[in-house]
């Protein structure tokens, strides 16, 4: 394709991004480097701030969204219990946007139905950790649009096994922020993961495959353009999806774990569908 | 297909938001 239709792909991608992501790169980045004046986020970094927090979070909940009971659980041991389910309602959520920025790529939609439905199935996952990237320090993490930063200490503080849930993705999330990606790289890169040919259960392979080298053709050059002296960054952008598989996959064994040992836990059913038979 | 419903309908459901 020429150059001009890459661009035009790439503008195309990044106004689906901002359109579809409320919290962008460039946002969020502005929250955690203090730039936001008055606006900055209430800091959770203990069970006495996680309370307090936690009535600000329930607070934001999205309107059709059923509240927890917060006297279903009580006590200590339940606080992470409950944290967890109001990380699932955003997933939920998060799902939702990832979808329609999904079909916003050109020619997604044209794709057989049930190999739209796979794409998203093993994409998913991965496209939600590579956004938590740009919401992390080494220090901690924005949650709730980013109105809360929560410490990476406070999460590690937490019962097993939610206290190991979260560290592999601040280990990922470090190293790929040096990479030092905009709004407009990541919409790209979010497209070519999605459009990964080799997703167990695809049924017509080649139109994906095609789909996904243009946008790959589109990032090579939207990387030269935008991060001229970074050498190397488009392979290296690339090495980053076999880490993320790693990731996807340790993540579904813990919540499989928590699935076992949590009675009182309910995986909430659009998170259910995904993870059910995923690796 | 009903092992994925709530994804069918997401992709489905043009912008309507799904009961999620």
């Amino acid at each position: 394709p020429e150059a001009a239709d890459l661009r035009a792909l790439s503008r195309h991608l990044y106004e689906a991004y901002l359109k579809y992501f409320p919290l962008t790169k460039a946002k969020a980045r502005a929250i955690l480097s203090g730039k936001t004046g008055d606006n900055a986020p209430f800091v959770i970094h203990d069970m006495k701030s996680l309370m307090e927090g936690e009535q600000f979070i329930n607070c934001k909940q999205l309107p059709n969204q059923e509240h927890q009971p917060q006297t279903s659980h009580s006590g200590m041991d339940a606080v992470e219990l409950r944290f967890f389910q109001s990380c699932q309602s955003r997933s939920a959520e998060a799902v939702r946007e990832v979808t329609e920025f999904a079909k916003s790529i050109p020619g997604f939609i044209d794709l057989d139905l049930n190999d739209q439905v796979t794409l998203l199935k093993y994409g998913v996952i991965e496209v939600l950790i590579i956004m938590m990237a740009p919401l992390m320090n080494k220090d901690g993490t924005l949650i709730s649009y980013g109105q809360i930063f929560m410490t990476r200490e406070f999460l590690k503080s937490l019962r097993k096994p939610f206290c190991q849930m979260m560290e592999p993705k601040f280990e990922f999330s470090v190293k790929f922020n040096v990479l030092e990606l905009d709004d407009s790289d990541m919409a790209l890169f979010l497209a070519v993961i999605i459009l990964s040919g080799d997703r167990p259960g695809l049924m017509n392979v080649k139109p994906i495959e095609q789909l996904q080298e243009t946008v790959l053709h589109s990032l090579e050059l939207q990387l030269k353009l935008n991060h001229p002296d970074s050498l190397q960054l488009f392979a290296k952008l690339l090495q980053k999806m076999t880490d993320l598989r790693q990731i996807v996959t340790d993540h579904v064994h813990l919540i499989q774990l928590l699935k076992k040992t949590e009675i009182d836990m309910c995986l909430h059913p659009l998170l259910q569908e995904i993870m059910k038979d995923l690796y | 297909k009903e092992k994925h419903k709530i994804l069918h309908q997401l992709l489905q459901n043009s912008t309507s938001p799904v009961d999620l």
